[in-house]
């Protein structure tokens, strides 16, 4: 079981690395490591972020954005290992700036071969990079309607 | 294994039934505050077995059920079903297309099904076995999640990296 | 002391009320309790917030941006009663669509006759209902720099 | 009272000596993910007086200090200062113009000023008795707050009444 773990934990670290220096800049440091290497099969998980140039303590000190980049880069370092069919993303975009947007929503396209996406968003750059919409209404108040949505009329 | 469609009736804001078709691969929801986008969300996470009433923003179970509005009495019945094709043979069965029903009723009963036949909340887990979805799955990510992961709280990344390990 | 206590939890009150349904809709109910009224000091207070048209049982079954401006309309309502010279908002329009947007812009650009506002935010709609925009840049990595902006070019 | 300036030294990533004014009824404060907007705030929370690093996003008051950079060694001091005008005399002074400061050396020793005067605490905290100015006041709003004030954790709600009543 812990070697089953380990290597797991090495193949999730590689993706890691590799998604959370797409979403930041090439040559970010990252890492992920247990805290407690003698006791695999119980032990926390440790991340460590340092985008451009800044030497954080802990990922706790990162901004509203880059703390929301990093916990993403984990949880597709995850999805990297083994690929759900589908996945859902509710509002995730909102702290991010116009150009993490960018690279975020570049990025589940790249995934969006292997995996459908249902994305549920405020933001106009993500509605322009999906492929169909829905859009959700209330006109009797207080009951939900869903109606298909041209995209030049939004919000 | 393709998502094709949800049907919605009666579950949270949706007091009629409702369809939403996923034929392509980036499905976006958008709508303003309130309407129900993340309502959807919870439908999809209940009714592949979500057990805990918390994780679906209420109270007890019966709080998913329609409550009424101004216009409309309340529902007696929440019923949301989830439809797939089994493309690379991914679900633990030989049926191509695959159905899954969760009802629940005012009187506290809940039924599940497959393919409309009644089945077991075991028998819809063991339909996913293996393939990453689940209610809590890293695949499912709300901004809620966000500060979970970054503080670690109940050990969070553990157990998100147990789904996929 | 408990005379105090009511006498300003009173006007709070009528405060939220006012706040909520501009925010909100006209009519729309809300309203504010003291969930043990025999021992004012130490009660808790407890919200009530029904936009247009819906039961919600308590405000936790509200959406993200519902729950962001029943806060805020309480926020408000406290300010309302000792506006304070000054006040900070950080991002705190990230959840609301559009026009929930407006009519928040709308409200503080009516308080900033009585205080100033600092708003941090990323939404075009708040940087273009201020008066001047400050904006911060890491042009060296890992150090901040202020430069007054010119609003055409932003982000 | 009118904020006139805020003048940061030292303090998070603000390595140089930065000045913002404050000359306008409402001044927005834009930039990409992760620089510094935050900061600011995080700087007029600490100046007006706060005493938990935690409030302010780090373990120990010595991570407020600029901790250095690629090009740069850490500093020293973090400083910062907050100008006003005393219109209306609301502040509890005499001065037309009041300016407070506050010092955090490495070494752990920190320092209060008012119009360049060493105080004590207690004096900032005086001068601000009444006005609802204070680091944990209702009058400083960020999105963590807002679910805290929803689901009344830790007696939040009361809290903040207590500031304004
Ligand atoms: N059982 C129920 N019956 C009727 N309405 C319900 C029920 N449960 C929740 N609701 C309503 O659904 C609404 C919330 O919808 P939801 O959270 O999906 O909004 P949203 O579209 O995600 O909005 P936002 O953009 O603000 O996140 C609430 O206003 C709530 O009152
Ligand atoms: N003592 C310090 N020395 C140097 N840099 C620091 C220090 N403390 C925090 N930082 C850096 O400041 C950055 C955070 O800035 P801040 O939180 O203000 O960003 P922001 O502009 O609010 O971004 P966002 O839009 O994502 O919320 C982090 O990247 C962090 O590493
Ligand atoms: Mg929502
Ligand atoms: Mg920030």
């Amino acid at each position: 079981a812990s070697e089953k773990f380990l290597d797991a934990f090495t193949r999730v670290k590689a993706n890691f690395i590799t998604v959370f220096q797409k979403l930041f800049n090439e040559g970010d440091q990252c890492d992920l490591y247990l805290e407690n290497p003698d006791d695999v099969l119980e032990s926390k998980i440790e991340v460590v972020a340092k985008p451009k140039g800044k030497k954080p303590s802990t990922i706790t000190q990162l901004s509203g954005g880059e703390k929301t980049l990093t916990a993403i880069a984990l949880l597709f370092s995850l999805y990297l290992l083994k690929p759900a069919p589908f996945c859902i993303l509710d509002e995730v975009d909102a702290p991010l700036d116009d150009n993490n947007v960018g690279k975020f929503n570049n990025m589940i396209r790249e995934f969006s071969n292997n995996s459908q996406f249902i994305i549920v968003t405020h933001n106009k750059a993500t509605m322009a990079s999906v492929d169909v919409i829905y859009g959700v209404t209330m006109a009797e108040p207080g009951v939900s309607r869903l109606v298909p949505v041209d995209f030049r009329s939004l919000e | 294994m393709r998502l094709t469609s949800l049907e919605v009736k009666g579950f949270k804001s949706f007091a009629d039934k409702t369809v939403i078709h996923f034929n392509d691969n980036m499905t976006g929801v958008v709508g303003p505050n309130g309407c129900g986008k993340s309502n959807v969300v919870d439908a999809i996470r209940w009714v592949i077995g979500e057990q805990k009433a918390r994780m679906l923003r209420s109270g007890k179970m019966e709080d998913l059920i329609f409550n009424g509005s101004k216009g409309r009495n309340a529902s007696q019945l929440a019923e949301v079903s989830l439809t797939f094709e089994n493309t690379k043979n991914q679900l633990g069965t030989e049926f191509s297309t695959v159905r899954i029903t969760r009802m629940y009723f005012r009187n506290g009963e809940s039924e599940y099904r497959i393919n409309d036949v009644p089945c077991r909340l075991k028998d819809i887990n063991n339909l996913f076995m293996d393939t990453g979805v689940s209610s809590d799955s890293y695949a499912i990510i709300e901004l809620k999640m966000i500060e979970e992961i970054i503080s670690d709280r109940e050990n969070s990344r553990r157990h998100l990296f147990e789904q996929a390990a």
